[in-house]
């Protein structure tokens, strides 16, 4: 399972295609920047896990920005005053998961 | 991966944040009620399950409800009147599955 | 983890719900037509997984439908011209996961 940026999930999802990777798109949102992501769920076969990580790589850049949290993060919840602060997003956070069977009906 | 209530959810996320646990967020519903709830992917350390089981067990309470579900429960759909029924809801259904491998790119 | 057809989640999860089967719906589509599918997590004990496939194999029919992919399947974008080919969907794909803690809080 693979968690990419918006922006960049059309594009991994062509190039997955184009090698004949399967892959399912799931709509998700981050659970501190509450932005909207994509949730890819790529069932693969053991020999083309490593191919399918390289073409996630490529395709999904990690980037500075700039943003504003909607809640604190730990401290009191009434005193809180949003402000901006930097991090890094895009990229691409990959869970591999072992299929114990695979079944296509 | 946790599925709580719509309702419990944002304290949730909040509660995960604070403790710089991180998760993503997929809009799910019922099977059984059909009603919308939240299905979230929560990537830990093996030493952090516990961790997160006792924040999902504080923010997510458990609740009697009285509804009436869209279709029949195993009988024939067109003799069926729908009736209200006492469930059990809120409170989190928890998978936990082994990661073979995290990737951050 | 099992993605069906959108046309045949309804009948799946009222067949499911039948047996006192257990069902969270996550809407998702596909990598390659870009439709609407429907991606179904079901937390099983071991002795029921065959039970499921069953009722996955029944209500979800596998059938030829005639579609024009958005994008071009490996070749260059610029110069790809839509044209419509015959791919085989509806049915069902499922992976089955290990999972080593089930927790209903
Ligand atoms: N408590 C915290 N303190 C400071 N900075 C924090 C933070 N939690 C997250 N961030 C930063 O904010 C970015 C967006 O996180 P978000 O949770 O909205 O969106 C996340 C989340 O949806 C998903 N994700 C990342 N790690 C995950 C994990 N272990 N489990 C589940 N989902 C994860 O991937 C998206 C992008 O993650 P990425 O690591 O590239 O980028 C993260 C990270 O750089
Ligand atoms: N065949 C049946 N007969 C009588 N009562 C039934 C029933 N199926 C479900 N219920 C009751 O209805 C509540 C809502 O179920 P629903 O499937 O809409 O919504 C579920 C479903 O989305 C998810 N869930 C629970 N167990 C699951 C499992 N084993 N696999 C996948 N999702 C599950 O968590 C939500 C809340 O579940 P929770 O157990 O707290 O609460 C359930 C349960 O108390
Ligand atoms: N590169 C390619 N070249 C030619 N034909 C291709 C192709 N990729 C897919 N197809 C065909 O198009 C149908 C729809 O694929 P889609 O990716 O939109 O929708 C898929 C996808 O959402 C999911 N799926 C199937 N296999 C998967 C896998 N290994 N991993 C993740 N999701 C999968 O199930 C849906 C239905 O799949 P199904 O196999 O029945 O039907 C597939 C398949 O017959």
């Amino acid at each position: 399972m693979a968690v990419v940026q918006d922006k960049d999930a059309p594009r991994l999802l062509q190039a997955l295609v184009a090698r004949g990777l399967r892959a399912t798109r799931l709509a998700s949102s981050g659970g501190f920047l509450r932005e909207g992501n994509v949730t890819l769920l790529l069932g693969l076969d053991d020999g083309r896990v490593e191919e399918a990580l390289a073409i996630i790589a490529e395709t999904c850049k990690s980037r500075q920005q700039l943003v504003t949290p909607l809640s604190p993060i730990g401290g009191p919840v009434d005193s809180y005053v949003p402000y901006p602060i930097q991090v890094q997003v895009g990229g691409a956070t990959v869970f591999v998961l072992q299929v114990e069977r695979y079944v296509k009906l």
